[in-house]
């Protein structure tokens, strides 16, 4: 999920 | 990295060349929706402010860089070298109607409440409505240049590329983002009258011209 607040996606 | 993804990606740099394409070779933003490519900027900046302080991947740093860079170079060609071939009164989208409702948007769905997170929903939001000025554009004028075509359907088929990839993110990861996939579909949705239009007469060798 996204809990760490990184978005790998462009 | 999935090969979906990776298309996608390649995708959405082909399109930026083949608009930079067209306006260098014909010397002319014809047909182009400054609005749409002034959202796109927006986007991008949004969406990449994360630059200064999360590295992912050199892949991912430099496409993030080349998309900030290409769309506001894509402007200055609209603004300012070909500003005579600009014709701001057949793009008359309104884009308020779309920064305000995805600004509500991205206040209620985010990962978190923080100026970066709310930015970052606020870009994914806005670039699944980006294109809509320009194939309003497209409906009011009823035709395109074929190389407009090409670059909307790259364009298209970048967004369309993502849905099998969160499909093979989902199983191989178990890796969900809701707002993406959500605006994703939504994005992709907003192509389909042109991708009939584009694979029913463009790739036929006919010109790109809707029914009156």
């Amino acid at each position: 999920d996204l809990d760490s607040g990184i978005h790998d996606e462009l | 990295m999935n090969i979906f993804r990776f298309l996608g990606d390649l995708s959405h740099l082909a399109s930026i060349f083949i608009l930079i394409h067209k306006i260098q070779t014909t010397r002319s933003c014809r047909g182009i929706s400054f609005k749409t490519q002034a959202v796109y900027v927006a986007v991008f900046v949004t969406r990449y402010l994360d630059l200064f302080t999360t590295f992912v991947s050199v892949y991912n740093t430099s496409m993030k860089i080349f998309f900030i860079a290409s769309s506001c170079y894509i402007l200055y060609l609209m603004k300012v070298r070909f500003r005579p071939t600009n014709d701001p009164s057949i793009d008359t989208f309104r884009v308020e109607y779309l920064v305000g409702p995805c600004a509500v948007l991205a206040l209620i769905f985010n990962y978190g409440y923080s100026v970066t997170e709310v930015l970052w929903s606020l870009s994914i939001f806005l670039e699944s409505v980006a294109i809509l000025p320009q194939l309003f554009m497209l409906q009011r004028t009823g035709e395109a240049e074929t190389i407009t075509t090409h670059y909307l359907a790259a364009l298209g088929a970048y967004r369309a590329l993502y849905i099998p990839n969160w499909i093979y993110r989902y199983f191989s990861e178990g890796y969900v983002d809701p707002i993406s996939v959500t605006a994703g579909l939504v994005q992709t949705g907003l192509y389909l009258d042109f991708f009939y239009v584009y694979f029913t007469k463009v790739l036929q060798g006919q010109k790109f011209e809707l029914p009156a």
